[in-house]
């Protein structure tokens, strides 16, 4: 049978994605949060030990039934497509493979983030991270 | 000036019930 599908609540939106915050990839490097490109995330997690990387595509988009300031996004993740459903402010940032930085009202995102930011869409997919130990 | 590590900037999205 499937796997049940879970959702998850992320906290509120995290200091680190303000433009110009320090992000350090896996091999010490320093980079600024709007220059992360989809290499530093693959090659980081090609060093770590512990993480790798799922592609998550993107299924449905709602609007949340608890506040508008809310999205349940759907997400299709792994090779065993499983479904995740989770719900995020509608700002939240998405890194979508070869694309950059995406989220449900980019406008906003960009208004209070000052993030760069793309309309994240039904097919895009986005990077995500699983423990390599898991199974 | 604080430093995030890569990995908070990504979600985890695999389900807690594999297969």
């Amino acid at each position: 049978p499937p796997p049940p599908s879970n959702t998850v609540v992320p906290p509120s939106l995290p200091p680190y994605f303000i433009k110009g915050s320090i992000i350090q990839l896996a091999d010490g490097e320093l980079k600024r949060v709007e220059d992360l490109k989809t290499e530093d995330f693959i090659q980081s997690a090609e060093i770590s030990s512990e993480l790798k990387i799922d592609s998550s595509t993107v299924e449905r988009i709602e609007g949340s039934h608890t506040s508008p300031n809310f999205a349940v996004v759907q997400f299709s993740v792994g090779e065993h497509r499983a479904q995740v459903s989770v719900e995020v402010l509608v700002e939240y940032p998405f890194f979508v493979f070869g694309q950059g930085w995406s989220s449900c009202c980019p406008d906003r995102t960009t208004q209070l983030l000052e993030l760069p930011c793309t309309k994240l869409s039904v097919g895009d997919v986005c990077i995500s991270l699983t423990l390599k130990n898991l199974r | 000036v604080p430093v995030f590590p890569w990995h908070s900037l990504v979600p985890f999205l695999a389900p807690t019930q594999s297969d």
